[in-house]
């Protein structure tokens, strides 16, 4: 790889000189010849991604220099339209495509009103390079050349730049082919070698990933635009490729890098998405990703908090539930368990009155593990780990013995194995004997003494 | 922009190709 | 031997005349005036005697306009199709330095030049000094160029081929006649792909076809390979053609140019595999010369 990477490196360096030799004597077109060769390197087979990727760095700096040229060439007068014709004579698809996006990107800072066309020109033209990798990373380069041209306004400027719209559409189709040649990288080559691919292909995620970003980046993308086209084109994509790796990624994608707001206002899209998702995917990860981001948003101070439109904890234990119902065989019962605990620390954070929900989620821990568990849950298994920080939560939040009015708490107890009970137990005693609590009546002393009656069987 | 322009920009409209079989593996 | 002359050939309004660009006899590129059908081919013959003095004696002066295609294998074969003469002066003896005008009016020009592989169509003028022992000749090239209309019928090509349980694909271009500064817009839709694609390309190869019968001889150039795809599609891709061809050195396509050439045109979709095995489909186009704006 060493040496693939330093010849192509080297010949780069060597066309390069050249490239801009001519553009300096003011020869474009053997300045685009140089170019050309140049983006030849790029249609390599012998390189590994993160090689690639390398010379991909290398070539992206030289184009700049050309970019720069071409920028005066079109002060100088020279017909955008003739250069990006001319630039299409390039024998080779990959070097002409590269060529033809900078050249386009030039064109429409020249000359905005062509900016539509150009961008949905080239979008459209980069479906030639099917080969996944050098796809990837031409369409990489697309999402770079474009990142400052991209229309970001509801209506047309007087200067038909297009809207908004051109916009979100641009990158759906685009992010759409990448995620497409990013997933279809698992069908190549020997089955023997699938553990470096799948690592290759991870290496490549944030490839396809900065498609979603730069749609984040539309400012005039707002809730009602994010909710009726943007997410529904990117859950398409995500939920029809059924590629455990792509799924993972762009969903935790999604949840981060678009605002807490539209998450709000998507809920049950997004989550409805999760539950048709490929049996491999870790849907805890991305389900309590998300519930704590919105858990962190409904506490930020200032924050505007969760609306009371949006009934947040209801719509998340109804889709968790589920969730849980359309994968029973795919969620490991820890997973069950930790979107619990999620569950409850939203309710904490957001609703710290709502007993009732806290009581709800224990209430559903019991029932859904009650149904599942043949025996007693060892305090050290990965089940035991998560029920402990379930039954932890309320002691560690309520300094009172608030514990004794979930009624659900102890069945959940129950599910544990005697360490575990006994731990809780102990935990229960110190805080109360901690915070100096009185228990004033019957009922709290004996639903309270049946919590610590493990301690003295 | 010129008509010339259209030119260089020309494309047939092509088929949507369904997701089942842009995500399919291939045959 | 004697007294010998110069002879100057000077059109009409050469400054003016657009100049055209053929291969000549050596394969270099030289640039000749260029004439259309029917226009008229005007100027003057000017003759430079070499010594002053001594007087030149001829046996007539004459000016042809020759149009002639010359076949490369049988040497001998040149066979004018057109042949008009002036005769611009009688036998007899030249004292000093002369110019003659001449004026070969609306002259129809049926065929457009062509220089070739095996075959070179010429339209050329030719000055004959008739001497005794050994004529005087001078003879000048110019280029002709024929122009079409908008074809009447330009129905697009669109079609489905393929390769049983193999590959199956259906391609379009969207014309089936281009002028030479046209561009050729298409796609290729995957049907069926079984094979493992490496890249495609097409190529726009020149088919020169000389001789009649069953001693015709064809020779084909690539005159430009252009690779559409990069990698393999699956079912349902359509890859976008999109080909300028103002930039390659085309001519437009010569049907049985009096009988002993033509000259065709064809797409040549070439799809290599990764054991570079090539599938190809062959589809002739139609290329005309339109009239500049």
């Amino acid at each position: 790889q060493d040496r693939a990477l330093d010849d192509a490196k080297s010949n780069t360096k060597l066309q390069a000189m050249q490239m801009k030799r001519a553009l300096d004597q003011g020869k474009l077109m053997d300045g685009l010849k140089f170019a050309s060769a140049l983006l030849g390197e790029l249609r390599t087979s012998r390189l590994s991604p993160k090689s690639y990727y390398e010379l991909y760095m290398v070539i992206c700096d030289e184009l700049r220099n050309l970019e720069v040229c071409l920028m005066d060439e079109f002060q100088k007068g020279r017909k955008p339209t003739d250069l990006y014709e001319l630039v299409q004579y390039a024998g080779n698809i990959v070097p002409r495509l590269f060529l033809l996006i900078t050249v386009g990107r030039v064109f429409t800072k020249t000359a905005p009103q062509a900016t539509r066309d150009i961008l949905h020109d080239l979008v459209e033209m980069c479906r030639g390079v099917q080969n996944p990798l050098r796809g990837l990373f031409l369409r990489n380069y697309l999402l770079q050349c474009t990142k400052d041209i991209l229309p970001d306004t509801e209506e047309e400027g007087d200067e038909r730049t297009g809207t908004v719209r051109d916009s979100i559409d641009f990158i759906l189709l685009n992010f759409a082919e990448m995620n497409k040649l990013w997933v279809r990288m698992q069908h190549q080559g020997h089955t023997r070698d699938r553990e470096r691919r799948e690592r290759e292909r991870q290496e490549l995620r944030l490839l396809v990933g900065t498609n979603l970003l730069r749609l984040s980046q539309l400012e005039a993308v707002n809730v009602d635009l994010y909710k009726k086209t943007v997410l529904p084109g990117i859950l398409e994509q995500v939920v029809s490729c059924r590629d455990p790796i792509s799924q993972e990624y762009l969903m935790e994608c999604v949840i981060q890098v678009f605002p807490d707001e539209f998450h709000l206002a998507t809920l049950s899209s997004l989550l409805r998405a999760c539950a048709e998702l490929h049996p491999g995917v870790s849907v805890k990860t991305i389900i309590i990703s998300l519930i704590d981001r919105l858990a962190s948003f409904a506490t930020r101070d200032g924050g505007s908090g969760i609306p009371d439109s949006v009934p947040l904890f209801d719509i998340f234990s109804e889709q968790v539930a589920d969730v849980i119902q359309n994968r029973a065989g795919a969620l490991p019962a820890e997973d069950m368990a930790a979107l619990q605990v999620s569950l409850l620390n939203l309710a904490h954070k957001c609703y710290h009155d709502r007993l009732d929900y806290v009581d709800k989620v224990f209430e559903r821990t019991a029932e859904l593990l009650g149904g599942v568990l043949t025996n007693k849950v060892a305090a050290d298994s990965a089940l035991g780990k998560e029920l402990q920080r379930l039954l932890q939560i309320p002691l560690d939040n309520y300094d009172d013995l608030t514990v004794l009015q979930l009624e659900h708490f102890t069945p959940c107890l129950q599910l544990l194995d005697y360490a575990a009970r006994r731990d809780v137990a102990m935990h229960l005693i110190e805080r109360i004997i901690e915070a100096d609590i009185r228990v004033q009546e019957a009922a709290q002393v004996d639903s309270l003494l049946t919590l610590i009656g493990v301690l003295v069987t | 922009m010129t008509d010339n322009s259209l030119d260089a920009t020309r494309r047939l409209a092509a088929k949507k190709q369904t997701l089942d079989d842009a995500y399919a593996a291939p045959a | 031997f004697g007294q010998s002359a110069e002879i100057d050939i000077v059109l009409d309004g050469a400054e003016t005349r657009k100049m055209a660009e053929l291969k000549s006899e050596e394969g270099k590129r030289e640039r000749y005036y260029l004439f259309f059908d029917g226009e008229t081919i005007s100027g003057k013959v000017i003759i430079t005697l070499k010594k002053a003095g001594s007087k030149l004696e001829h046996f007539g002066i004459k000016v042809e306009f020759v149009g002639q295609i010359e076949l490369q294998y049988d040497r001998g074969g040149q066979h004018e199709f057109l042949s008009l003469v002036k005769e611009l002066a009688r036998p007899g003896e030249l004292q000093q330095n002369v110019s003659y005008p001449f004026e070969f009016s609306q002259v129809e020009k049926p065929y457009e030049s062509y220089s070739g592989s095996n075959v070179r169509l010429r339209y050329f003028l030719r000055v004959t000094i008739v001497r005794r022992l050994s004529d005087l000749v001078r003879e000048m090239d110019i280029a002709v160029h024929t122009l079409s209309q908008y074809p009447d019928m330009n129905t697009s090509i669109k079609m489905e081929v393929g390769i049983e349980d193999c590959l199956h694909i259906e391609f379009e271009y969207n014309k089936s006649k281009y002028h030479l500064k046209d561009v050729i817009v298409g796609k290729i839709y995957f049907l069926l792909v079984r094979i493992k694609i490496k890249h495609m390309e097409i190529a726009i190869i020149k088919r020169e076809t000389t001789g009649a019968g069953p001693s015709t001889y064809n020779e084909n150039e690539t005159i430009a390979k252009y690779e559409i795809m990069d990698g393999a599609p699956v079912r349902g891709e359509s890859i976008p053609i999109r080909v300028f061809l103002a930039g390659y050195d085309l001519t437009p396509t010569m049907r049985d140019i009096n009988k002993k050439f033509s000259v065709r045109y064809y797409l040549n979709l070439v799809l290599v595999d990764v054991e570079d095995r090539r599938y190809f489909k062959q589809q002739e186009i139609t290329l005309w010369r339109q009239g500049e704006r």
